[in-house]
């Protein structure tokens, strides 16, 4: 299982259609304060399934749709898909993908996406799941997060390390 | 189950000093259950010694140094629980430029069996990526995606470090 | 008492916000009292917008902004009740570049009546002070004071990107 | 009033006899992790009165007495004393200068010193309040705690605004 690309629209400040081209081995992300460096990791979460707002830097799930700036009106939905290379096959759709994805509409309405056939949230959870990519199937490090780690009281961090282990 | 989880702990344990020793060229470090309690409800402690540094809560470790700590303790899970691609969003925020390399050359112990995106302001960080992805606010409020090559990355600092000499 | 106090918080607020447009050369930003509280009591709430982007919650705002937003608070306070000398460790180590420069050229309006240590791992901060103490280990385990030349600080993060290229 | 010098001795890693001349305007402090830097930070707080171990990130007081490193041992008590310049010369001894110094030792026996005297605690903090260098009276951004200036609730905000207002 191997991430091959990060599809976002109007997710955070990514108000138009955006495609991340992810390879192996080390990527980096640069850019200057508030570009949205941080959103894309963010979008990452929120498509394997992040339950909490608060966990994406937001007070509301609401918040993660893009909400207009100068001269740009607010998008209908937010949008995330990852596709993932699953060389041997067992989830895969076609040419060997696995695409997951989540939208939120405006209205509330939200929806979880598989090979782009609607499902429900716990179908997207349970193969994440067997792919060892569940919530904390994958390992992230957010900004600013790190102390955390540290600081944490005894019985935290065990939580942390059940969580991985 | 007792059984199992305490033969993980020791093995995330043993790699924790493991990396901190490489990242502290030295030194020591351990994760412990509190003692007393039943493992599977025992908190854990954590212990850190940089090389010729005397023993002592890790609370008196500077920045830099909770940094590289926190860092070799979640490669260390993460080592027992590999995940297919691993989010990093700005950790070398607090460290010199030599534990910035050491702590990127740690990263290759992991860079063939996993996927790093690390999004970071530091100039050691971007030349070791393999490839970088730019982003930037074009348009105010909309995040856009550029390709960036090492070269385009200004030397403003540095330039501005000599013209002051 | 309460008219003193109400005084000083206008003033602090409006400075807020002057300190702010500087650093985000734009941009909006205030500190109100909680409504419907006495005064005396009430807490004290933080609205921040960065120039082009949609006011919203300080949660929203990117580490750099965030940040580049305390620190506009806190030298807002601190022109209210001015000290001789000021104490900043490692304030920049989220901020790009360009923020940086911004920064301490804020600071600049401060200096000629306060003295300010700084704490950096930044070569554009370095290069702004008018003095640089080193702090090393020589002995392991003891610091030891050394007189630093910014020709002193080695380009070794840009010498390795030129390097790459 | 202005800082003119800081001196160090036994202070956490400072074992030896460490001479910090502060001069106007904008001083910076430099070195790779972990050499010392926020431990001079730190003396400054405890020789103004710091009464919370916390604050200077230890558990206990005796923590910031040097504890001893490869083939050094502990020392016998920590001494801090700032000399600062009283050009009004309301409150200086000899030559203008006000000295504050405080020391303790292994014995947990603790003193306070102006212009060389013991005094009590108290004398020290009454000085300091008159001379508008009270705990509140110097503004101390400590490394990592940036965000608590935003992210403390309303009420904890206005505890920080009333010690500076
Ligand atoms: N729903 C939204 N609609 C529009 N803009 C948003 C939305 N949510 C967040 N933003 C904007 O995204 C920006 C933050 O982006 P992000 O946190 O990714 O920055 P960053 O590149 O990580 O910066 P830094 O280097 O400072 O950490 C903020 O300016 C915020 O206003
Ligand atoms: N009482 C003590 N005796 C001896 N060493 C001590 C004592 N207290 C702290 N130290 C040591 O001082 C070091 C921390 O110094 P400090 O926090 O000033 O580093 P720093 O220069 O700010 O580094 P960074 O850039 O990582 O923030 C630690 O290695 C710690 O072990
Ligand atoms: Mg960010
Ligand atoms: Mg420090």
């Amino acid at each position: 299982m191997y991430l091959k690309r990060i599809e976002l629209e109007g997710f955070k400040s990514f108000a138009d259609r955006t495609v991340i081209p992810v390879e192996r081995g080390l990527t980096g992300i640069v850019g200057p304060n508030g570009c949205g460096k941080s959103n894309v990791v963010d979008a990452i979460l929120w498509v394997m399934g992040e339950r909490s707002a608060k966990a994406l830097r937001a007070d509301a799930m609401e918040d993660v749709i893009f909400k207009g700036s100068e001269g740009r009106s607010e998008a209908p939905y937010a949008m995330v898909e990852v596709v993932l290379g699953d060389d041997e096959g067992r989830h895969a759709g076609p040419g060997g993908e696995l695409a997951v994805g989540r939208r939120l509409f405006q209205t509330g309405e939200s929806e979880f996406l598989l090979n782009g056939r609607k499902v429900r949230r716990k179908d997207v959870h349970d193969l994440l799941m067997d792919t060892g990519l569940g919530v904390q199937g994958y390992m992230v490090l957010a900004q600013g997060k790190i102390d955390a780690v540290l600081a944490a009281n005894p019985a935290e961090r065990r939580s942390v390390f059940e969580e991985a282990a | 189950c007792r059984e199992k989880f305490l033969e993980t702990f020791e093995a995330v344990s043993g790699r924790f000093e493991q990396i901190f020793r490489r990242l502290f060229r030295g030194g020591k470090a351990e994760i412990k259950l509190a003692p007393d309690e039943d493992p599977l409800e025992a908190g854990i402690e954590i212990t850190a010694r940089p090389p010729g540094k005397d023993l002592r809560s890790i609370k008196l470790l500077s920045g830099g140094e909770r940094t590289l700590t926190a860092l070799a303790l979640l490669l260390a899970v993460f080592r027992s629980r590999p995940s297919p691609f691993c989010l990093l969003d700005e950790v070398d925020a607090a460290l010199d430029d030599a534990n910035v390399e050491r702590f990127t050359e740690a990263l290759d112990d992991f860079t063939h069996d996993t996927q790093f995106l690390v999004v970071t302001h530091n100039r050691i960080t971007m030349a070791r990526c393999e490839r970088l992805f730019g982003v930037t606010m074009r348009r105010r409020g909309v995040s856009l995606l550029v390709g960036v090559e090492l070269s385009d990355i200004p030397e403003e600092s540095s330039d501005r470090g000599k013209a002051a000499e």
